[in-house]
């Protein structure tokens, strides 16, 4: 079963159009695995990414050089579905 | 859990619970409840529709289906209180009750059945389907971009190991075809709804085009009513406006079909939530989810109702 330890989930408030474009790129990216859950497309709505734990640092780095500011939205996506299975088991046994 | 008595919607619920909570509610309404097997998905799973009617044959209808993106788990948790509430509330709200003394509701809970099972088995973030992609490493479609709407257009992904991969052709994945048979092979729906998760929008055709469908000052018009009368129970804010205006550019995707099908009232639903929990949603959310999205699922089906075309 897959496990998501230290994964995060980031959102990016885009600021400009340079800015998408970059995070763009960024999807274009396969290594890092990227799991785009509000897509890069306009200014009006932020972009939601999961990112792996092994490409937190590269991904931290690339939005830095680009002057991208974000924020993590979930911490530790491992954390919250530990949670999730822990009150399901609870509900079945009720 | 075998009776809907005892059912907790306010709980996620693996597809076999689903499944068997799917003949409890046909027992327990068999007037008004019937369920129908339309197919089965790649990997054999029953592909199952819940009819609502009181009698007729192909009266006007309307398609509801959640769970088409496995890891929206509030999606077809809703859909479940939803179908719940259709039955209970049957000789109880006058204005539903009238509605299904003329036309049918046909609910397809679990529309991606393998996707789902995958999410509690194997990958709980798994959004596509199962489908084998020869040549390729990676497994699954995105099953929202494998309907015939300029299948293959911008906004879908040709890798078979994106999230949001197009598929070998227009309706190539079984659980996407089985769908469309039964769409046209019925011939008289009036409104197509489908319901995500994440976000929180209410969209209406097109997402492969940017341009406005004919029809988009109506469906904008109802769509906003909706939304208030959602809005108006807890506050959740929601955005309205075409798939490609909204969100983005997305090609091959269910609502553009059945638009191009001429099921005028064609709507897709993004549910809770803001991106706190994200498709973790917690399950004491499913029942406020559930409650308010009713309200705007009801509005949009007295709307349809009432301007038969």
């Amino acid at each position: 079963e897959r496990l998501f330890v230290g994964d995060q989930v980031i959102r990016i408030n885009v600021e400009s159009e340079e800015q998408i474009q970059a995070l763009q790129a960024l999807e274009s990216q396969e290594e890092w695995k990227l799991d785009f859950w509000l897509h890069p497309v306009s200014a009006d709505l932020p972009v939601d990414i999961r990112v792996p734990r092994s490409s937190l640092d590269s991904v931290t780095e690339y939005l830095q050089a680009h002057g991208i500011p974000f924020s993590v939205m979930i911490d530790n996506l491992q954390e919250l579905l530990d949670q999730e299975r822990a009150e399901m088991v609870q509900n079945q046994r009720m | 859990e075998r009776s809907t008595r005892s059912f907790n919607f306010g709980a996620y619920h693996r597809l076999e619970t689903i499944y068997s909570w799917m003949d409890s509610l046909v027992a327990q309404y068999p007037k008004l409840v019937s369920k129908q097997e339309i197919g089965k998905s790649y990997e054999n799973r029953s592909m199952y529709v819940l009819k609502f009617s009181t009698g007729g044959n192909k009266r006007p209808a309307i398609w509801i289906d959640t769970g088409i993106h496995s890891r929206e788990w509030v999606s077809p948790a809703t859909g479940v209180w939803t179908a719940n509430k259709i039955a209970s509330d049957y000789g109880r709200d006058a204005s539903l009750t009238s509605l299904l003394d003329s036309m049918d509701i046909y609910m397809m809970l679990l529309t991606n059945p393998d996707g789902y099972a995958y999410t509690h088995s194997n990958d709980r973030m798994w959004r596509k389907t199962r489908s084998r992609n020869p040549g390729s490493m990676c497994r699954g479609v995105d099953p929202n971009r494998n309907w015939n709407a300029q299948f293959g257009g911008p906004g879908a992904s040709r890798n078979p190991c994106s999230d949001s991969y197009h598929g070998p052709s227009a309706h190539s994945e079984i659980e996407v075809k089985n769908v469309v048979d039964f769409i046209l092979s019925h011939g008289n729906f009036k409104s197509f709804i489908s319901v995500h998760a994440y976000s929180q929008l209410l969209m209406y055709p097109y997402g492969y085009s940017c341009s406005a469908v004919p029809d988009a000052r109506e469906l904008d018009t109802v769509g906003r009513a909706a939304v208030q009368k959602l809005t108006s129970l807890y506050g959740t804010r929601y955005k309205v406006g075409s798939i490609c205006k909204i969100i983005y550019q997305a090609s091959g995707g269910s609502i553009d079909w059945s638009y191009n099908q001429g099921i005028k009232y064609s709507f897709a639903f993004e549910l809770r939530d803001t991106g706190r929990y994200g498709f973790i949603l917690p399950a004491n959310q499913i029942i406020p989810t559930a409650t308010e999205t009713w309200l705007a699922l009801k509005h949009i089906m007295e709307y349809v109702h009432k301007n038969s075309y």
